[in-house]
């Protein structure tokens, strides 16, 4: 009698979930003893802050457990996930471990019913709580996708109003009364159920009990939540998959008995619903850092982002000379220095130039290839005109040359100075001989004596030689 | 069959196997 909706929009109801509070701590778990008429039913009620972070529907044993349908306990599969608080997912084949229903565990997309109606739960991208009934191609919605959801049998609390009436209807109900499914509904039992509250905590919910012997109805269940706030519902596997499991340990009664039946054994199911420290995205930070509280603290000094998956070596991005690694910069053959801005010194070539050149008499080489041929390098290598030896070559040195070069210059501005004296007092010797007053030189008789006039004769006064 | 397996025998199901027709 079910129809599969493949397309269009079902009736469902859609819940904002509450964000994730600094410091808030983990699920807040609380243990009742109620008496649900004459009695005594004991349970957990689990509220659970920021699920989108925290919150998750499992495979059997972990990833891929439907596909290869395994049942496991809730506490196997809870132990492996580290959940703080787990209890039975969705419904599923007993004789096969089939998963029923829509299952997305964690973005992954495990199994779809082709939009048969039944009651779903679920989260979306974007933190939705999506309760109610969905269609195909809800399900499959890739705009806001969900990350996790699973699959129940009657929507037990739509809006804050109890829905079961109208389940019966939607979830392929028998005409008949006394119909498996009518009895499914208001037999009692142990029961689990998953919802949320007016502040999108999530509300996990389970009873112990024993079908028609203990516990509760599904009634009695949606009556127990609207007390406790719960706004949007669904009801979950019951029976003897009933199972609540905190820290890894069962913490429930089930209902099914051992081989020997003295005693009460949990039953291996399929999905499970589990509460979780706040996961990093990803959970390994690219196993580039430790998640913490749901916060990746990035490792090294150069992988940054939320989920540590990028590379960050500062605003310079390695002066566009090298490739940011996780280790910092690594340089391009040329360039050094923590941010590669430095060119090689004279001497070194190569990636972070870490190669000494091997050109003959020392002489740099190219930064980047280390060749030896460039002009530079070509200079430095030729031999001088005068061949001499090595040892004469460095004797003159620039100290050398400068001192030479002074001595010379010293030597000249001497001799400069001395023709400059002599060119000068020769000319004035002869000036003098041919303006001003003339001496009469007279001759002297080379064998005999001069004359007393002649020898009396002033120098200025009488000069015949005058113009 | 160990010690700690669960002989299933709480068994509550929503749908009867007599109605385990193809759906429509």
């Amino acid at each position: 009698d079910c129809t599969r909706v493949r397309t269009g929009s079902r009736e469902h109801e859609s819940w904002p979930s509450a964000p994730a509070i600094p410091g808030a701590g983990g699920p807040t778990v609380r243990t009742f003893v109620s008496h649900f008429g004459d009695r005594a039913v004991t349970g957990h009620l689990t509220r659970v802050v920021a699920p989108l972070s925290t919150f998750s529907v499992l495979e059997p044993g972990g990833t891929g457990g439907c596909a290869i349908k395994r049942r496991t306990t809730v506490e196997e599969t809870a132990r492996a996930a580290d959940c703080r608080v787990a209890q039975n997912g969705g419904f599923f084949r007993m004789s096969t471990g089939e998963c029923l229903g829509n299952v997305v565990s964690d973005k992954r997309r495990v199994s779809s019913s082709g939009g048969l109606q039944n009651a779903q739960f679920g989260i979306r991208r974007d933190g939705t709580l999506v309760t109610g009934y969905l269609s195909e191609e809800e399900v499959l919605d890739t705009e806001n996708p969900f990350v996790q959801l699973v699959s129940g049998v009657v929507w037990l609390i739509r809006n804050g109003s109890i829905y079961i009436n109208e389940s019966q209807a939607t979830e392929c109900d028998e005409t008949q009364e006394t119909g498996s499914f009518s009895k499914f509904v208001n037999v009692i039992s142990a029961r689990t159920a998953l919802g949320h509250d007016r502040k999108g905590q999530l509300i996990l919910f389970h009873a112990d009990g024993q079908t028609e012997q203990r516990g509760i109805n599904l009634w009695e269940m949606a009556e127990f939540l609207l007390k406790q706030g719960v706004v949007n519902a669904i009801n979950l596997d019951g029976g003897g998959s009933a199972t609540f499991v905190l820290n890894g340990t069962l913490a429930s009664y089930p209902s099914d008995h051992c081989q020997d039946n003295m005693w009460r054994c949990p039953r291996s199911v399929s999905t499970v619903v589990c509460v979780h420290e706040p996961r990093c995205q990803p959970p390994d930070c690219h196993g580039h850092g430790t998640c913490i509280a749901g916060h990746c603290q990035c490792t090294g000094g150069f992988w940054q982002g939320t989920g540590c998956g990028e590379l960050d070596c500062g605003p310079s991005n390695c002066s566009g000379h090298g490739l940011c690694t996780e280790t910092g910069c690594h340089c391009k053959a040329g360039w050094m220095g923590t941010n590669c801005s430095e060119e090689c010194p004279l001497g070194w070539h190569g990636p972070s130039c870490q190669r000494p050149c091997e050109c003959d008499h020392q002489c740099p080489c190219d930064p980047q290839t280390g060749n030896c041929s460039i002009s530079p390098v070509k200079q430095c290598l030729q031999p001088s005109e005068t061949t001499m030896s090595a040892g004469e070559l460095s004797f003159f040195t620039g100290t050398a040359w400068l001192a030479l070069t002074l001595a010379l210059v010293f030597l000249l501005l001497v001799s400069t100075v001395a023709n400059v004296a002599l060119f000068l007092g020769s000319r004035a010797e002869r000036r003098r001989r041919l303006d001003g007053d003339y001496v009469y030189h007279p001759l002297q008789e080379m064998n005999g004596e001069l004359l007393a006039t002649e020898k009396e004769q002033p120098g200025g006064s009488c000069n015949p030689f005058k113009d | 069959l160990g010690s700690r397996a669960s002989r299933e025998d709480d068994l509550l199901l929503p749908y009867t196997r007599a109605r385990a027709r193809i759906p429509r």
